[in-house]
């Protein structure tokens, strides 16, 4: 069995950064996974 | 002669298991045509005209000659024999050592199980569907983070670009077949010609554009139009007064709460217009054998409404992903669609010959790999042809009165939403 999950987010490209003081980008989506890992209910996929 | 049979050896062996599930298969086989006769004779009784069901033209997939012959085989009934086979009450002293041997084939931690007592389970289906201690599927504490459904591996993910999906590298397949956004052939092509891909973001200001939008909601059948599909349609309900405190946020409903979250998302000069700065992304998980098979709710969204295709049921190992091309998309799977803090957002259970039940918990309507929604899927892709009409290849619902204000079921992330189920 497979779960495939389709969303919309904000773009990770330069123009769509908001760069915070700290030099931080915030803003674009991020992903937080390799292919091939194995992962557990609850972990971060990524973020925006 | 007289020799041979007397001086020959006896040896007695045990049946095959697959003889006994042969014969499963064939008394199931033989009560659901046995199901089926009583039925027509019975409308023919009531006066109604028996409609001989046409099965749906099955989608021969293309690939090796693995594919080719597994394409032949009756895999969903195969499933629900495979399901009516684990759910045989298992001898109580055979529980623990058959759980354990289970466990130890497939990586199944028996420390994270909820009920220590192994004896507990009464079949592999209950057990295979176990729950997990509180507490040990602790959640990302980023609330900017998009969380894990469940357990498994990171088959593919990525940008969705000019509409397709990419199940393997090379081997791609179109969001419409998958999500069923627009009218789908049999060959798996979108035919209609207003089919576009779903990031196409354009100015409906135009009123040539929110025409052919709306013309391309009313061909599918949506009940909302692209743009307000993209945009997300949170305006109305986007907190303009800012944040609230946690004190606040604890004492609201779940339903609130989804509605506090959405309402984040947006700022105060949110605009229901789709900004040219978003994207669309998916991510395909695998669950094996022995993972834990509930899933969860990976954010704070609202689930507008379902589609479930009643495809086929092949395996879903990563074998077949690289050699049958655009597999999701043959599969029996269940479409939820809705939307979340920055748009849209859709969840897609895909069901394999193992486990092909898919179970929702707030759906209690929703009947996976069941031979009534075959036998009705049969009869509505009959009643298109008879209308000249392609098959949507869907049936679908909404969930628009489990909250008015919201307009769809309202899921908190990690919140529990259903499963997959032996057979």
């Amino acid at each position: 069995s497979s779960i495939v999950l389709v969303f919309e987010a904000p773009m990770g490209n330069r123009q769509s950064f908001d760069v915070s003081w700290t030099g931080e980008r915030k803003g674009g989506w991020q992903w937080h996974i390799k292919k091939g890992q194995r992962i557990k209910q609850g972990e971060a996929l990524g973020e925006v | 002669l007289r020799a041979a049979l007397g001086k020959t050896k006896i040896e007695w062996y045990p049946i095959p298991v697959g003889l006994g599930i042969a014969f499963l298969g064939l008394a199931q086989f033989y009560k659901s045509q046995q199901a089926e006769k009583q039925r027509m004779l019975m409308e023919a009784e009531r006066g109604d005209r028996p409609q001989e069901v046409v099965p749906r033209q099955r989608v021969r997939p293309t690939g090796p000659w693995q594919v080719q012959v597994m394409s032949t085989l009756p895999l969903k009934l195969v499933s629900r024999i495979w399901g009516r086979f684990n759910e045989l009450v298992l001898p109580y002293p055979l529980r623990v050592p058959g759980f354990k041997l289970y466990s130890w084939i497939f990586g199944v931690n028996l420390d994270e199980v909820d009920e220590p007592d192994l004896h507990v389970y009464p079949n592999l289906a209950s057990f295979f569907y176990r729950k997990l201690k509180p507490g040990v599927r602790p959640l990302d504490p980023n609330p900017s983070a998009l969380l894990s459904p469940s357990d498994g591996r990171i088959l593919q993910f990525g940008m969705i670009e000019r509409g397709e999906v990419e199940q393997v590298k090379g081997m791609t397949y179109s969001l419409e077949a998958l999500l069923g956004l627009g009218t789908v052939s049999p060959d798996s092509e979108p035919v209609h010609p207003t089919t576009r891909p779903m990031h196409k973001v354009d100015d409906d200001t135009d009123p040539e554009n929110l025409a052919a939008d709306q013309e391309f909601a009313k061909m599918n059948g949506l009940s909302y139009t692209l743009p307000t599909l993209l945009s997300g349609t949170t305006k109305h309900i986007a907190d303009k007064n800012g944040s609230m405190d946690a004190s606040m946020e604890s004492s609201l409903t779940s339903e609130e709460k989804v509605k506090a979250d959405l309402a984040k998302g947006e700022p105060a000069w949110y605009s229901p217009r789709p900004t040219s700065n978003r994207a669309l992304y998916y991510v395909v998980i695998y669950l094996a054998p022995g993972d834990y098979h509930r899933f969860h709710s990976p954010a704070s969204w609202v689930v507008e409404s379902r589609r479930h295709f009643a495809g086929e049921l092949y395996s879903v190992s990563p074998y077949l992903q690289r050699t049958l091309a655009g597999l999701f998309t043959l599969n029996e799977r269940v479409v939820l669609l809705g939307r979340w803090r920055w748009g849209f957002f859709s969840y897609t259970p895909v069901g394999a010959t193992n486990v092909g039940s898919i179970k929702i918990n707030f759906d209690a309507e929703l009947r996976t790999n069941s031979l009534t929604t075959d036998t009705a899927a049969d009869r509505q892709a009959a009643l298109a042809a008879q209308r000249g009409e392609p098959y949507s290849g869907y049936t679908e619902a909404t969930y628009g009165h489990a909250s008015k204000t919201l307009g769809g079921h309202a899921l908190q992330r990690g919140e529990e939403m259903g499963g997959f189920q032996l057979g």
